[in-house]
């Protein structure tokens, strides 16, 4: 059975990717004046890349958050199903989401990597990488976040197909970062990038691949120490934050540090909650506890967005 | 559908850099098939690792023997993914 509307729907559970879709399309069709669904490509085994557009007005700039990225990571795309609703929401009713509406559109993508998300549900919970064979391997998938064009095949990524962080053969290999790596560049003003994981508490900004701070880590910083005091605030889950490198180890290829190359500025990645028993198989009702904390830092981090143009 | 029946995830804590290259030396042996959830970096991190019920004996020993310290996290992995099917399943009902 499928929730009749929005309002129906179990935010407190896990649920399919099909499930999933029905709820982005009565999301669409509850609120068309404010949000639409694009689809920025398929996947490998040639599902929709669904992206959820909340806009107010024409040709403004925009935000970017996306979920699932690592298909196992199930609370991330809870936590997007969650942030979806909120938005819809809260326009209109909370002040500062209206008045980040009515600058700029935000773009949600709740299911990152779909084929990944539905190899979990039927045949492996593990799964984390996409699920593109690799010729002359036994072992299918990529890392989705080594996959990118910046520092590819540097340290801190696999060239072992078996391996959970293959960076895949070249750069943007993989159809589910082609088809955001497309829709940044034509979109070509995209000014916050906030791609979200799980688990172990972390709020990042690149780099990933040098050690080379980046241009505005001082900002960056300071935007980030906000951010996670905000987080902690509803419910005091510790975060750390800093630069991918420093915060946790080398990682090239990585989603972020390619659109903070891009120009696009305030470009974060999340590691979210971990209550240090489940690692990233999270209790249920963990989901929605989850979501809004993330939300307060999400928050923060796009109402900087707004009131620093640049 | 695959499954975890006897996997445990291991939270592993090295004390020093010497333990750090041990648990990297571990997780190349590929015929353990471990699935590092964090994986060995830094004496600052704790490394999670879900090992195979077949290798559960091996990696134990190889961690009692070096003195690395280690707790369980979940204690069978296929316990928690039942109790999480069986929580949607409640939902959707």
């Amino acid at each position: 059975l499928q929730p009749r509307s929005t309002d129906d729907f179990n935010y407190a559970t896990y649920h399919t990717l099909s499930e999933i879709n029905s709820f982005i399309d009565a999301l669409v069709q509850e609120n068309p004046n404010l949000v639409s669904k694009i689809v920025i490509g398929q996947s490998y085994e040639g599902r929709p890349l669904n992206v959820l557009k909340f806009s107010t007005g024409a040709n403004r700039p925009g935000i970017w958050i996306d979920t699932g990225i690592h298909s196992r990571e199930w609370v991330t795309q809870a936590s997007g199903t969650w942030f979806a609703k909120k938005i819809a929401t809260d326009y209109g009713r909370d002040a500062a989401l209206t008045a980040i509406l009515d600058r700029f559109d935000i773009f949600l993508e709740i299911v990152t990597n779909p084929d990944g998300f539905q190899f979990t549900h039927t045949s492996n919970r593990m799964w984390r990488k996409t699920r593109k064979p690799n010729s002359g391997s036994r072992c299918a998938g990529v890392d989705p976040n080594r996959n990118w064009d910046a520092g590819f095949g540097g340290a801190g990524s696999s060239s072992n197909p078996c391996s959970e962080t293959y960076r895949g053969t070249y750069a943007h290999s993989e159809p589910e970062v082609k088809a955001i790596v497309d829709f940044v560049t034509s979109h070509g003003n995209l000014k916050a990038f906030v791609s979200i994981h799980s688990y172990s508490q972390m709020l990042l900004y690149p780099y990933g691949y040098t050690k080379t701070p980046c241009r505005d880590q001082a900002e960056l910083h300071e935007v980030a120490q906000r951010a996670v005091a905000a987080l902690t605030s509803l419910y005091g889950t510790k975060y750390a934050y800093g630069s991918i490198i420093n915060v946790i180890y080398q990682a090239s290829g990585g989603t972020i540090d390619w659109t903070y190359d891009q120009g696009i500025k305030y470009s974060y990645t999340f590691e979210l909650r971990d209550t240090g028993r489940y690692g990233f198989i999270l209790p249920a009702n963990q989901i929605v506890p989850t979501a809004q904390e993330t939300w307060q830092a999400l928050m923060v981090i796009m109402d900087h967005t707004k009131n620093n143009p640049y | 559908k695959e499954n975890f029946v006897g996997h445990q995830v291991l939270r592993i804590t090295p004390k020093n850099e010497a333990e750090v290259i041990l648990l990297k030396e571990l997780s190349q042996l590929e015929h353990l098939e471990l699935d590092f959830w964090r994986e060995p970096i830094d004496v600052s991190l704790p490394v999670d690792a879900r090992v195979p019920f077949h290798s559960l004996q091996p990696v134990r020993s190889f961690l009692a023997y070096n003195e690395i310290h280690y707790d369980i996290m979940i204690a069978d992995l296929q316990d928690l993914l039942d109790a999480e099917q069986q929580e949607m399943t409640k939902s959707r009902a």
